[in-house]
């Protein structure tokens, strides 16, 4: 068993869920926000079987495409050795972050 | 130190932490959501010595408990090889979902 | 990649994210409540490569700083062999509480 922890885009979350429900996975959804764009997200949590974890990653994969979304940003000093960041920035967003967790024990109450 | 994972349905919630803090128990509550269901549920983090693990899955074993509900559900096509679900489904729900990780370092600031 | 777990109080929040922003770390930021308290907080997941985390955990340690906070509590009888929390307790707060998680898979789709 592995813990999933998966971030997606709100226009996703839909399309993903379904597919992943018809694929006959378990999850939890918890209401997230983005660390830079302070954009709603979506973290899902799903305990995967190993041998599904293949199967689920294709899903998400067909589900969540990345794009480009410009974005007005208040400037601010960037990064160190970073130049200012300009009025509008062009950031890749929309795909996935996925972190697959190793899991000690799992139980059912 | 292990990182516990616990999704608990609502209902057993207030029991479930009340017994946790009389037991010395830290942890933080998230709200979320069945993925199935789509009904609000709780996800309790909480980090706990591996000598205090067997005590807290005692406690959350007897404040959760499984039982049957009858759902009403749009039919939607089930998993690969499954048939039709029809209008109305009797599911195993409640009880508690767990998920033990290890953790590799752990810090207090 | 690790996967850091931080639960912050929500007075440090908007300086801390701030700075891990700065520094060009990535995060997902979702509400929670503590345990104990039942005061909302914040907590932070961020999936940090390794030769990073010090760095992260400095920016951590210099924007959370623990302080007394007076409580009121309902009566309720303490741990074992613990006496009854009388009405006023004064409880070491703030700070921040990190979990470092090992990552087994990283994906961005
Ligand atoms: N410090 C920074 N400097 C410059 N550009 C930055 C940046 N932080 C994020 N970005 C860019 O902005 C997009 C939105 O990030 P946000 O933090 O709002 O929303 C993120 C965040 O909630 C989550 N995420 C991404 N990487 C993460 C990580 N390492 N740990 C935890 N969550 C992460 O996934 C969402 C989408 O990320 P994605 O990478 O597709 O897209 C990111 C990335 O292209
Ligand atoms: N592997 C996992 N990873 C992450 N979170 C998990 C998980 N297994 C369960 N959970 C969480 O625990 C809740 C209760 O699950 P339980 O298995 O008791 O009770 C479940 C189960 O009996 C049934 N069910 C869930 N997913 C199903 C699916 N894809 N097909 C058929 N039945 C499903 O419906 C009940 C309610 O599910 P719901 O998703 O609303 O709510 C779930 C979900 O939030
Ligand atoms: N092992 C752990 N696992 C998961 N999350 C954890 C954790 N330890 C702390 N946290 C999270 O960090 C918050 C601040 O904890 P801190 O230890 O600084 O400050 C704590 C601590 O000084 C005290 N406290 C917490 N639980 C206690 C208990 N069962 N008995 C006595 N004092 C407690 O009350 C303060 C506020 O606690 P609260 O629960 O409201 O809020 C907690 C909780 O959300």
């Amino acid at each position: 068993m592995k813990l999933v922890v998966c971030v997606v885009h709100n226009r996703d979350r839909n399309r993903l869920t379904e597919e992943l429900l018809k694929a006959g996975f378990k999850f939890t959804v918890i209401g997230s926000t983005g660390g830079f764009l302070r954009e709603g997200n979506t973290t899902l949590l799903s305990g995967v079987e190993e041998d599904d974890l293949e199967s689920f990653k294709q899903i998400v994969a067909g589900h969540c495409c990345a794009r480009e979304q410009v974005v007005t940003m208040a400037p601010f000093e960037g990064p160190p050795g970073g130049a200012m960041l300009p009025g509008a920035v062009s950031v890749p967003v929309g795909g996935a972050v996925m972190f697959v967790l190793d899991v000690d024990e799992f139980h059912r109450f």
